[in-house]
């Protein structure tokens, strides 16, 4: 969820040079699985600090440089080089980090204060009247994916910014089916209010390939001897 | 290897469950939240690996039915009982990277654990997905799922695949992938158990 202010809490101070462990902690989990000549690269840090108790919580915007890709059978998309703008939030218990969100974009699609992405901010092509055409039908969309799925979300700001989450989904969805030589379809499932971190963590596991297991012996084939 | 083959229709194939890793295939509903609790060398949802969850069935003694071992969607004590076990696996092994062979050696033997990239997936609905090599690369594997059969659609070649997030996503919870062409590194990492 977006980040909300908590009535009555202590306010928001921001405090650069205290950022950089809690960011080299995003960093590092964000690099996580990835071999050493892949790792993205720490760019512009800032961010605020909230204090409470024994703990602290830090919300950061950090862009992040991603190292050329030549190989195409190594690299995701042909690029040759990337900065994400990445919105982390960071705990840190008596000097434990724990990543509480993670949440990265192409820095030309990304907005970059804390207000909620905007249908004009995902789709910067559209005229007025075609945008708001389009928040008209995706609104409905979401509507039906919401009731369809059983979504509740606390807040109105929430709701907010999983529709624009939703929006973008959908966008990516087309671009995924386009690209697709299969006759599969894609579109609208039960994931589509999640950002892609979002998804990698909770149903993926980057490390499949990389950790070392048992090692295993070869099976024979079928109709050997 | 048989043209198609399909172990769902030979009721080989446990129901798909939501948010678990599963591979065994014999219908007697065996539990996975047992690994999740017992398996000390993977984290559970925390990522794991097939070999290490092998190893662990091994060590454990086998597998409880899920009946006499529920899930209750988070992570429980260990409770596992070695007399209640019902079965057990004596080893593991890594199988071809070949997909005819592996077409071949599940027709005979029984379903596959794979890995896959799991590119588009959050996506996916249904058919046959076959996406660019380079939008999905082989080297990328994030994913572990379970061939269960293959066969073709208007002539397109596919591999049936159990997933784990629930039967109200992809075709009743299962996914098309194209076969041939080592789509998505699904021929990667197969591997499976060996009982003696």
């Amino acid at each position: 969820a977006p980040p909300r202010r908590v009535a009555g809490a202590q306010a928001w101070e921001p405090a650069p040079p205290e950022l950089l462990g809690p960011a080299r902690f995003a960093l590092e989990m964000y690099n996580r699985g990835r071999a050493a000549g892949m790792r993205a690269a720490l760019g512009a840090v800032r961010g605020r600090v909230r204090r409470a108790g024994r703990g602290s919580l830090y919300s950061l915007k950090v862009t992040l440089e991603e190292p050329p890709c030549n190989d195409p059978t190594v690299c995701q998309l042909p690029v040759s080089k990337k900065t994400l703008l990445c919105s982390f939030e960071v705990l840190d218990e008596l000097g434990k980090h724990m990543l509480l969100r993670r949440d990265c974009g192409p820095v030309d699609t990304k907005i970059t204060d804390d207000k909620s992405e905007s249908f004009t901010s995902v789709f910067p092509l559209l005229n007025k009247s075609q945008t708001q055409d389009f928040s008209v039908k995706m609104a409905s969309i979401f509507k039906h994916f919401v009731t369809t799925y059983n979504r509740t979300y606390e807040t109105k700001e929430e709701a907010q910014w999983r529709m624009s989450i939703f929006a973008s989904n959908m966008v990516r969805a087309q671009k995924i089916q386009a690209l697709d030589r299969g006759t599969a379809q894609y579109g609208v499932t039960k994931f589509s209010d999640l950002t892609e971190e979002e998804f990698r963590t909770i149903y993926l596991n980057p490390l499949l390939k990389e950790e070392p297991g048992v090692k295993m012996r070869r099976a024979k084939s079928v109709g050997d001897s | 290897a048989p043209p198609e083959w399909d172990w769902r229709s030979k009721g080989a194939v446990t129901e798909v469950k939501d948010q678990s890793q599963a591979m065994v295939s014999i219908p007697l509903h065996l539990p996975v939240p047992k690994l999740l609790d017992c398996d000390k060398v993977d984290k559970a949802c925390m990522g794991g690996l097939p070999s290490n969850a092998y190893s662990a069935i091994k060590t454990l003694g086998g597998l409880e039915t899920e009946d006499d071992y529920s899930y209750h969607g988070h992570l429980q004590a260990c409770s596992f009982s070695a007399e209640k076990a019902k079965v057990y696996i004596n080893d593991s092994v890594e199988l071809t990277k070949n997909e005819q062979k592996l077409a071949a050696w599940l027709a005979k033997k029984g379903p596959i654990s794979v890995a896959i990239n799991a590119f588009g997936m959050q996506f996916y609905r249904h058919g046959i997905s076959h996406p660019l090599r380079p939008l999905c690369s082989p080297w990328l594997i994030d994913h572990a799922v379970l061939l269960v059969g293959y066969g073709n659609r208007s002539a397109v070649p596919f591999w049936a695949i159990k997933n784990s997030w629930g039967t109200d996503w992809g075709e009743e919870g299962y996914y098309y992938l194209y076969r041939g062409s080592g789509a998505c590194g699904v021929n990667t990492m197969a591997s499976s158990a060996v009982v003696n």
